[in-house]
């Protein structure tokens, strides 16, 4: 672990008040390793190490702490800096109905999370309406009426023969006309090069305007996370993300790597295929997850 | 890499950038880098594109697989069982070999063994009809592996050429759904001994470092034969598969690269290596 190597690395230190700048170049090296190994891209592994030492030359070692465990612990709370500190629930319309739309690259999870999430917001007591935007992929309006009627929340479709912005925006209609508070639009996988596809998203957004665009995010993703999340958010701007499959192993460095590329806040993660599988976003929890 | 350039410790730098970008790996990476540097003083390069040149060598090598093709001619009915973790691109990969052993005059059933996730089995069967292949399927909810001793003797019936089992997606780490894929790989070799005759594990390109424990843990439970690249088409490398190809030895047959029937290739060592560079 990361800890069991700085302690290596600081052995022959002991008893030191501060953290020489020579000290803290042979840490970082651990440092950048555990990051790259848990998937973070590696700009943003640059950016961050240069940012940690420049906190951590100079700094005093507690009285309590090893020189290692003061390095990680400065590492750690720049993680946690990094990627929490904003707003990590939905925007809420003043006006109903709020719209959500979710996008990301195929097998991410949208179809499973936009349930996931519409079960979370009828808890909560507000009335959901599932839109099916996939018009392409084999069984795809099939799949969110299957899990529409697993949690009991109505989906609209007009099959696969008709425009996703034309659906988008017979869906908002038909949520005023029938007390839904909340729309989330369920689109197709599409890659973030694929022009015809992502100006289909710029169009969808253009029509209904939604007040959350969410990015469903794979926690798997290795360093293609930054490109990924760059090119969507350029061609959208992206609301929050969701980081999904986080009930594996995986390090989910892709966590930093997109919050670091955009800006936006990863809002919930997904831990597992059922329904009720949607959770808060903990940055601490993320952070001791990511430097293993 | 421009064609001017010193070999200095920049150039080896920004290679192993080039390298860990394409989610190689760091310590493969800088394994890779380190034995490139002993070749380069052994051979007395001088020429920066030479190095290049040579690495492309040395990548190409460790992914140059034994077997690239499927053994499927000595067997009828041939028996492929697809596994790997959720949303990778298992049953579209199905589809898409469905259409390619049916373009070489083969008979082909599909198995919708996945009796979990929702409209899996739909999903399976719209694939069957493009690819024109024979259809196994059973109630949502039922057992797997029923679904495959099913398809297994509904082939040997028809005299089918080529069976391909679909499996549901799970997550390696969990070990009831990693033990299912053990009970459907023992009826099927109940039935036929030595089938699967390949048992192909479903990767998706934009994967990291996580796609390692993907095929250990694969492997462990039901021997790969090989592997599939999903995704190539977008701008993710692959580049776990040299360290899986290294630790593992499981080749890498096919790569996917859309999400049409007709976008299945061969994998080509090659041309893999070449895009790394792009
Ligand atoms: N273990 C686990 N599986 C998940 C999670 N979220 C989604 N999945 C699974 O991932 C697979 C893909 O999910 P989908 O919801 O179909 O993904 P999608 O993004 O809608 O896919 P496309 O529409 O094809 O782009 C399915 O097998 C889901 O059950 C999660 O948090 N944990
Ligand atoms: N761009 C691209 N998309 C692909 C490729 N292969 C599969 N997909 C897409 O990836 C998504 C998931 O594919 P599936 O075949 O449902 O994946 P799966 O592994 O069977 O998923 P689960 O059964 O839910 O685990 C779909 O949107 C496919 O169209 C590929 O080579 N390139
Ligand atoms: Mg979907
Ligand atoms: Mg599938």
């Amino acid at each position: 672990s990361l800890s069991e190597k700085l302690q290596n690395t600081f052995k022959k230190l002991k008893g030191k008040g501060k953290l020489s700048e020579k000290d803290v170049k042979e840490a970082m090296r651990e440092v950048r390793m555990a990051l790259l190994e848990a998937d973070v891209n590696y700009k943003v592994v640059k950016d961050f190490v240069n940012k940690v030492k420049e906190r951590a030359v100079g700094a005093e070692v507690l009285k309590s702490l090893t020189p290692g465990q003061q390095v990680i612990k400065i590492v750690h709370e720049e993680l946690i800096d990094l990627m929490g500190g904003t707003n990590s629930s939905i925007n809420i319309a003043s006006k109903p109905p709020t719209i959500i739309m979710m996008v990301g690259l195929q097998g991410a999870g949208k179809t499973t999370t936009a349930g996931k999430l519409g079960a979370n917001l009828k808890k909560k007591g507000r009335r959901p309406l599932l839109v099916a935007c996939d018009v392409y992929r084999p069984a795809a309006i099939h799949q969110l009426e299957v899990v529409g009627s697993q949690i009991d929340i109505p989906v609209f479709s007009m099959g696969d023969r008709q425009n996703p912005v034309n659906i988008a925006k017979a869906a908002v209609s038909h949520a005023e006309n029938h007390g839904n508070d909340t729309v989330i639009l369920d689109t197709a996988g599409r890659l973030h090069i694929n022009e015809e596809l992502m100006d289909e998203l710029k169009n969808i957004k253009a029509e209904v305007k939604p007040h959350e665009i969410l990015l469903v995010v794979d926690a798997m993703t290795g360093q293609d996370a930054v490109n990924v999340a760059e090119q969507f958010n350029e061609a959208l701007g992206i609301d929050g993300a969701v980081l999904t499959k986080l009930d594996g192993d995986t390090r989910g460095g892709a966590a930093l790597s997109v919050k670091a590329v955009t800006g936006c806040p990863i809002k919930y993660i997904g831990v597992g295929e059922k329904l009720d599988a949607l959770e808060d976003f903990h940055p601490d929890r993320m952070a001791s997850r990511i430097l293993g | 890499i421009s064609l001017n350039k010193e070999i200095d410790e920049d150039f080896y730098e920004e290679l192993e950038e080039i390298l860990i970008g394409a989610d190689v790996g760091v310590n493969a990476s800088l394994q890779i880098v380190e034995s490139l540097r002993d070749k380069v003083k052994e051979r007395k390069i001088k020429k920066a594109d030479e190095v290049k040149e040579l690495l492309k060598e040395e990548l190409a090598k460790i992914v140059e697989g034994k077997s690239q093709g499927l053994n499927l001619n000595e067997h009828q009915p041939a028996v492929i069982m697809v596994v790997g973790v959720n949303g990778v691109g298992k049953t579209t990969t199905i589809g898409k070999l469905a259409f390619k052993f049916k373009e070489e005059g083969k008979k082909v059933l599909l198995a919708a063994g996945d009796t979990f996730r929702a409209a899996a089995i739909e999903q399976l069967e719209v694939w069957a009809n493009r690819s024109g292949s024979g259809f196994i399927k059973h109630q949502q909810g039922s057992d797997p592996a029923a679904v495959a001793f099913d398809a297994i003797q509904a082939a040997k019936s028809r005299g089918t050429d080529v069976v391909i089992i679909d499996t549901a997606g799970r997550l390696q780490t969990k070990v009831n759904l990693m033990q299912e894929l053990q009970k459907v790989k023992r009826v099927i070799q109940k039935e036929i001994p030595d089938a699967p005759h390949e048992t192909l594990l479903v990767l998706d390109a934009t994967t990291g470092q996580n796609a390692i424990s993907q095929a250990k843990l694969f492997d462990e439970t039901v021997n790969l034969s090989g592997i599939v690249l999903t995704k190539l088409d977008g701008t993710a490398k692959g580049g776990v598969v040299f360290g899986i190809c290294s630790e593992m030895e499981i080749p890498v047959k096919f790569i996917g690269i859309g999400e049409r029937i007709e976008d299945l290739r061969e994998f080509n060592p090659e041309n893999f290596v070449e895009a790394l560079f792009d």
